[in-house]
């Protein structure tokens, strides 16, 4: 059942979006982060054919079975994480980016961050001043299972402070900064690594950004249907 | 030409802009970069930063050793052009039948022209975002292609103080890149403040259709006993005619080696 096609006709000089029906798994095996559990990822291939022509386009993307939901603490104003619905004890570094020259290879990149799993590390957070870090590092993450909390480009750079003082309204181009912002969701959204999208560096952006942010990142109804009325509140992630 | 993706990773080369006389009509027709990389062109690493490409070259010393780093001209005493570097490379690709092709950038920072067998086109600013260019139209038909990217560094590289500090003097903050640049508390100032083609290039070969960024998600139901896997993507036809087309979604889990279940 985890094979499926479907028969669409796309007008000329157009851009469809299009939803495929969902497919059923019967106790699938769920990713579980660094010391909770296996990595566990399925390949997901998508292909197009266009009749008569054949092959036009394809994509394949591991994906990772798995639920992570966050809320604050009301008693310690701490972030809670459950993943897979259990609680988790978070054991997280501090990430800003693997090399200053950005010589970002694969090799450098599975080196470091199986490194950050043999210390027993179970999440990377990737610093506000430092990269939205980049697919193969989200990859390795997947395969290690190191969660990542990832951080759009918000420091005191840009809040009002330091000296000299900084522009106390965020990047000039607010509209610029969604752009990339969106983009880069769309880049990393796949990765079962990916646990937490936070707006900047230990603050909150400008609030239009801040605005924008939150609610396009905001949880489709339809993910929050089997959680308790009581506790829809609470869930931000 | 088979349906997929071509890497540029290798046979890069790069110039100052300042030191090249050229312009990237030239550049990408009549007078493209000696193949023995004579100066004032040098290998480039791509992806990566103009302060990499230097390096590679041994025409910097490597600043994360001692205090090297203070050897390296700050952008703020250099000027912008002394960062603003040209690219260049070839590929092979020829035009085909029903084929399109898109040159794709997933990072650059922070502007760039780009310039391919004589024709040109804008990036514009941002360092967190991808551009993708159809170039079907420009490809040479024997299939040998000229591509020059001239990469511009971030609008407000700002200064360092001389006891350094948070972030500079926060000009950096002023656009969309990473802010570390001008240094910070764990680190020091980047000279020419990350700029180049930091992420992956490449060419996309697709039929008239293409896919464009799936979207993922699971639902879990019953304590996990079942569970749904949600796709949503947008297809894009690039042809003039109606396109009848068969969607095809697999899901499979590797079992060992190259042995799938589906």
């Amino acid at each position: 059942e985890h094979l499926q096609s479907y028969a669409i006709s796309i007008p000329p000089r157009s851009v469809l979006e299009y939803t495929i029906p969902p497919l059923f798994f019967y106790k699938p095996n769920l990713w579980w982060p660094n010391g909770m559990g296996k990595q566990s990822l399925y390949n997901v291939e998508i292909s197009v054919d266009v009749n008569g022509l054949g092959e036009s386009d394809a994509w394949s993307h591991y994906f990772g079975f798995r639920k992570v939901e966050s809320s604050i603490d009301d008693s310690t104003g701490g972030r809670i994480f459950k993943v897979n619905g259990e609680p988790i004890f978070i054991r997280g570094g501090n990430w800003i980016l693997s090399d200053g020259l950005l010589r970002l290879t694969k090799k450098r990149y599975m080196t470091d961050i199986k490194f950050h799993a043999d210390m027993n590390f179970n999440m990377l957070r990737c610093w506000g001043g430092g990269l939205a870090e980049r697919p193969d590092f989200y990859h390795f993450c997947d395969v290690y299972g190191l969660m990542v909390w990832q951080e759009f480009w918000i420091t005191g750079d840009v809040d009002g402070r330091g000296l000299p003082i900084s522009n106390p309204d965020g990047p000039l181009d607010h509209a610029l900064f969604l752009l990339c912002a969106r983009d880069t969701v769309k880049l990393l959204r796949n990765h079962a690594s990916l646990a937490l999208w936070v707006g900047g560096n230990e603050q909150v952006p400008p609030i239009d950004i801040n605005r924008a942010l939150k609610n396009d990142l905001k949880l489709h109804p339809m993910f929050l249907s089997n959680q308790t009325t009581k506790n829809q509140g609470k869930y931000l992630s | 030409a088979s349906v997929g993706k071509l890497v540029l990773d290798t046979g890069w080369l790069a110039a100052r802009s300042t030191e090249v006389a050229l312009t990237g009509v030239e550049l990408t027709t009549t007078h493209p970069p000696d193949a023995s990389v004579a100066a004032p062109w040098m290998h480039a690493a791509v992806p990566g930063t103009v302060l990499g490409t230097l390096l590679k070259n041994k025409l910097i010393p490597d600043p994360f050793y001692g205090l090297n780093n203070e050897a390296i001209i700050d952008i703020a005493d250099s000027g912008r052009e002394y960062y603003t570097f040209w690219f260049f490379t070839t590929f092979q690709c020829a035009p085909a039948g029903n084929r399109h092709v898109s040159l794709n950038f997933r990072g650059v920072n922070y502007s760039a022209e780009v310039y391919i067998n004589g024709h040109k086109e804008i990036l514009p600013k941002g360092m967190f975002r991808r551009h993708t260019l159809d170039i079907t139209e420009v490809l040479h038909p024997e299939g040998s292609n000229l591509l020059a990217v001239l990469v511009h560094p971030p609008d407000h590289p700002g200064t360092i103080p001389p006891q350094g500090g948070q972030g500079g003097d926060h000009e950096i903050g002023k656009d969309v890149a990473t802010q570390y640049v001008e240094g910070w508390d764990w680190m020091c100032p980047i000279r020419d403040r990350n700029t180049g083609i930091w992420d992956e290039v490449s060419i996309c070969i697709t039929g008239a259709v293409n896919i464009t960024d799936p979207h993922l998600v699971s639902t879990f139901h019953d304590d996990f006993k079942r569970s749904y896997l949600h796709c949503t993507l947008q297809l894009e036809n690039k042809s003039s005619w109606l396109a009848d087309c068969s969607l095809k979604i697999q899901v499979s889990a590797e079992l060992e080696g190259d042995i799938c279940l589906v």
